[in-house]
C-alpha cells in the first residue's frame, strides 16, 4: 500500500 | 507603518494566483528584510513559503515588523481588480485592522483604493533545515507544468526517479500508464528551454499529482523551476521571482511530502 506522509512528521515547529 | 510600493504589481497578482488555491489562509510577515509568508494546507500534506525582498520593491518602509494575517482568496480578488500594467501600493498602519492597496494606472490619472480586512491566525511554522539533495534538477516551467498536467489525466500520483543525466515522471491507473522522460540538454543557446540534472545519488519518489498541479500556478512567475529530491524526504520545489530587468526579487518555493510504500 502506498500511504501519503505529512509534512509534520519531516520537519518540526519552530 | 508599513508600506511597499511595486512598479510591477502583476508579480504580486502571479504570486496570490500561485498560492490562493492552495491554502486559504495565511500571514505576510513584513520586516526591514521584505515580505515572506510560510503556509501549509489544511491537510499539512504540502506547504508554500514565499520570499518578496524589500529592496525587489520600489519604496518599502517597514518601522517595525508586522504580522499581516489575511484571507488569500480575499487578497486575490481585490488583486483581480487592479490591471497588469498597474502600480500596486500595500499600506498598513502599525495596529489597524486592515491592509489598503491602492492600483494606479499607468500614464493615467487613475488611482483606486482598496481595503482588506486582516485577520489574527494561530499560524503552525515549520523549521526547514537547509540541507543538500540527492538530486537537482533544473528545468522549463511549461514543461514541468505540462508533464504534471498531463498525468494527472492517468493516475493520481507521479513516480520521479532519477539516474544518470536523466530524470523519469511515470504514472499508472485504470486506463494504463504514461512516462515521460527528460534527458539533460547539452546547448545553453536558450537558458530557460534547458534541462539540468545534478545528481548525488540515484532516486525513485512518489508524489500526489493534485499538489503538484496547485504548485504549476506558479509557471507564470517563472521560465524555470528546480525541483529538489533526496530520499525519503519531502520534494521541493522553486520557482524563482525576477523582475523585467532580471533582477532576483525572491521566489516561491513549495514542499511536498512524499507518498511511501509501507
Amino acid at each position: 500500500d502506498i500511504e501519503q506522509r505529512i509534512l509534520p512528521s519531516f520537519y518540526s515547529s519552530k | 507603518m508599513f508600506e511597499a510600493k511595486l512598479i510591477q504589481g502583476a508579480i504580486l497578482k502571479k504570486i496570490l494566483d500561485a498560492i490562493k488555491d492552495l491554502v486559504n489562509e495565511a500571514s505576510w510577515d513584513c520586516s526591514s528584510q521584505g515580505m515572506s509568508l510560510q503556509a501549509m494546507d489544511t491537510s499539512h500534506v504540502s506547504l508554500v513559503a514565499v520570499q518578496m525582498k524589500a529592496d525587489g520593491f520600489d519604496k518599502y518602509r517597514c518601522d517595525r515588523s508586522v504580522t499581516l494575517g489575511m484571507n488569500l482568496s480575499s487578497l486575490s480578488k481585490i488583486l483581480k481588480c487592479a490591471g497588469n500594467d498597474d502600480t500596486i501600493t500595500l499600506k498598513a498602519p502599525d495596529d489597524g485592522d486592515k491592509i489598503t492597496l491602492v492600483f494606479e494606472a499607468k500614464n493615467e490619472s487613475e488611482t483606486s483604493e482598496y481595503e482588506v480586512k486582516l485577520m489574527n491566525l494561530d499560524s503552525e511554522y515549520l523549521g526547514i533545515p537547509d540541507t543538500p539533495y540527492s538530486v537537482n534538477v533544473k528545468m522549463p516551467s511549461h514543461k514541468f507544468q505540462r508533464i504534471c498536467r498531463d498525468l494527472q489525466q492517468i493516475g493520481d500520483a507521479v513516480t520521479i526517479s532519477c539516474a544518470k543525466d536523466s530524470i523519469r515522471f511515470a504514472a499508472k491507473g485504470d486506463l494504463g500508464s504514461g512516462t515521460v522522460n527528460l534527458c539533460q540538454t547539452a546547448s545553453a543557446d536558450k537558458p530557460e528551454d534547458s534541462v539540468s540534472i545534478s545528481m548525488q545519488e540515484p532516486i525513485i519518489q512518489s508524489f500526489a499529482l493534485k499538489y503538484l498541479n496547485h504548485f504549476a500556478k506558479a509557471t507564470p512567475l517563472s521560465p524555470q523551476v528546480s525541483l529538489s529530491l533526496s530520499p525519503d524526504v519531502p520534494l521541493v520545489v522553486e520557482y524563482s521571482i525576477t523582475d523585467d530587468d532580471g533582477s532576483d526579487f525572491g521566489y516561491i518555493r513549495y514542499y511536498l511530502a512524499p507518498k511511501i510504500d509501507e
